[in-house]
C-alpha cells in the first residue's frame, strides 16, 4: 500500500461520507443525481463479485468493499424514500436529472465486451465495473451544469470522488515502479475518469480556491 | 498469455 492509494481509498470514502451528511444533515436530496448513485451501486456489485469467492485478499479490502456495497445502497435507498418525505424534490429530482444512462450502459457493456483481462464473467464484470466508473459521475455532473449552482457539499462531494481515482493514477505509477505490474484497463479507465473530472476540478478550484461564483457554462 | 489478474485493489 503506498500513501497515494491509502489517499485515494480514503478520498472515496469520505466522498461517500459527505453525501451521506448531506442529505441527512441538510434533509433534502436538491442537486444530486441518483442515476448516478444507482449506477456506483451496480460498479460496486460487479466489482466485487469476489466478496462471494472468499478468496479475501486483506482485510482492510473487504471491509472497504462491504462498505462500498452497503453505503452506495444507503444512498439509493435514502434518495428513493424521499419520493414520500420530500415528494416535491423527488419529482425535481426526475425532472433535471435527465441524462440517457442507456448509453453509459450499453457503451461499458459493449467495452467490457472487447476489453477484458479474460472471457470469464467475472472478469468482464470487473471491466464493466471499471468502464462503468470512469463515467458514472456525468448524470451528476450534467445535473449540476445544467442547475448551474449547487450546495457546496455536492461540490465537495464531487471533488472528494474526482480526487480518489486521480490519486490512483500516481498509485499505478508508483506499484509499476516497485512492482513492475501495471493493470492496462484500470489505467485507461482511470485516465478517463480523471479527463471527465478535468473540467469540474477547474470549476471547484475557481470556486472554492478563488471564492468566485460557481457560474457553470 | 494474459496474466490471471488478482484484482487487489478496490
Amino acid at each position: 500500500m503506498n500513501p497515494f492509494r491509502i489517499l485515494g481509498d480514503l478520498s472515496h470514502l469520505a466522498s461517500i461520507l459527505v453525501l451521506i451528511f448531506n442529505i441527512k444533515s441538510t434533509n433534502t436530496i436538491e442537486g444530486i443525481s441518483i442515476k448516478t448513485q444507482v449506477l456506483y451501486v451496480l460498479v460496486f456489485l460487479t466489482r466485487y463479485l469476489d466478496l462471494f469467492s472468499f478468496r479475501l485478499v486483506s482485510f482492510y479490502n473487504t471491509i472497504m468493499k462491504l462498505f462500498f456495497i452497503s453505503s452506495s445502497i444507503y444512498v439509493v435507498v435514502l434518495l428513493q424514500r424521499s419520493k414520500t418525505t420530500q415528494a416535491v424534490a423527488y419529482k425535481t429530482m426526475l425532472l433535471t436529472d435527465t441524462f440517457k444512462v442507456q448509453y453509459i450502459l450499453l457503451g461499458t457493456l459493449i467495452a467490457a465486451f472487447v476489453i477484458n483481462h479474460k472471457f470469464t464473467f467475472v472478469e468482464i464484470a470487473w471491466s464493466f465495473s471499471v468502464w462503468l466508473e470512469s463515467v458514472a459521475i456525468l448524470p451528476q455532473l450534467f445535473m449540476l451544469s445544467k442547475s448551474g449552482k449547487s450546495k457546496s457539499l455536492t461540490v465537495h462531494y464531487i471533488f472528494a470522488l474526482g480526487l480518489y481515482r486521480t490519486l490512483y493514477i500516481p498509485n499505478w505509477i508508483w506499484r509499476y515502479h516497485t512492482e513492475g505490474v501495471i493493470d492496462k484497463i484500470a489505467l485507461a479507465a482511470g485516465i478517463i475518469q480523471t479527463l471527465v473530472y478535468s473540467d469540474f476540478f477547474y470549476l471547484y478550484y475557481k470556486k472554492v480556491i478563488k471564492r468566485s461564483a460557481l457560474n457553470l457554462p | 498469455g494474459e496474466e490471471t489478474m488478482s484484482h487487489d485493489e478496490l
